[in-house]
């Protein structure tokens, strides 16, 4: 999901 | 994960090395911000606050792991360390960072995703981040030449953020619902401050010249 679709970068 | 993501990490990660080198191997921390630092413990704190609560992968918490670590044990021992803090530039680094810290709070209350706590601090460390590098930049402006670890350092990382903006358009054309104007505009802001760093760091690589910034 969009949620944790960009949280994954540092 | 793409390569220009890894390879962005990696370049960051690279400075963070290249730093603690000069610091451990000259003792000094001559020509180093101890402000820009600051800001940029600030900027892990906030950005990994979901360190303990969402687990993405081994890489992802091992990294934040290094970066807040390595950027606090740089904050301690430009304070602390008896041999080092006696090099700090105190009375060139005066960039008043505090307000960057105050605007950058007031524009992830302003702007952000969500209006949940981690959402405000991760808006705010992409914020700060981005002109987390002007008193280091002041800094180096003020002290005239500029030593080969620090320009290395200061050029690694400003290029990070650079790789990092080939990948937002690479997911942007690659995964449908990849909206992150937040990161990206941050990041843009960021790079484009490095600008005349970068060019002052080209000619003084192309003549073979120490680097100087012109004050």
């Amino acid at each position: 999901d969009s949620e944790s679709a960009y949280k994954d970068e540092l | 994960m793409n390569i220009f993501r890894f390879a962005g990490d990696m370049t960051h990660l690279i400075s963070v090395l290249v730093l603690l080198l000069k610091i451990y191997a000259t003792k000094s921390c001559s020509g180093i911000s101890l402000k820009t630092q600051e800001l940029y413990a600030l900027v892990f704190l906030a950005r990994y606050l979901d360190l303990f609560t969402d687990f993405i992968s081994v890489y992802n918490t091992v990294m934040k792991i290094v970066f807040i670590m390595s950027s606090l044990s740089i904050v301690w021992c430009m304070r602390m360390h008896p041999m080092v803090r006696r090099s700090y530039d105190k009375e060139l680094d005066t960039f008043r960072h505090y307000f960057l810290i105050a605007g950058c709070l007031l524009g992830a209350l302003l702007v952000h995703e969500k209006f949940t706590f981690q959402e405000i601090f991760w808006a705010f460390s992409l914020y700060l981040e981005a002109v987390a590098i002007l008193p280091q930049l002041v800094l180096l402006q003020r002290s005239g030449n500029v030593d080969n670890l620090t320009g290395q350092y200061v050029f690694f990382l400003g290029a990070y953020r650079a790789l990092y903006i080939l990948n937002w358009i690479y997911r942007y054309f690659t995964e449908k619902h990849f909206g992150r104007w937040i990161s990206c505009i941050s990041g843009l802001v960021q790079t484009a401050l490095y600008g005349d760093f970068f060019y002052y760091y080209f000619i003084s690589w192309k003549n073979n010249a120490k680097l100087q910034l012109p004050a």
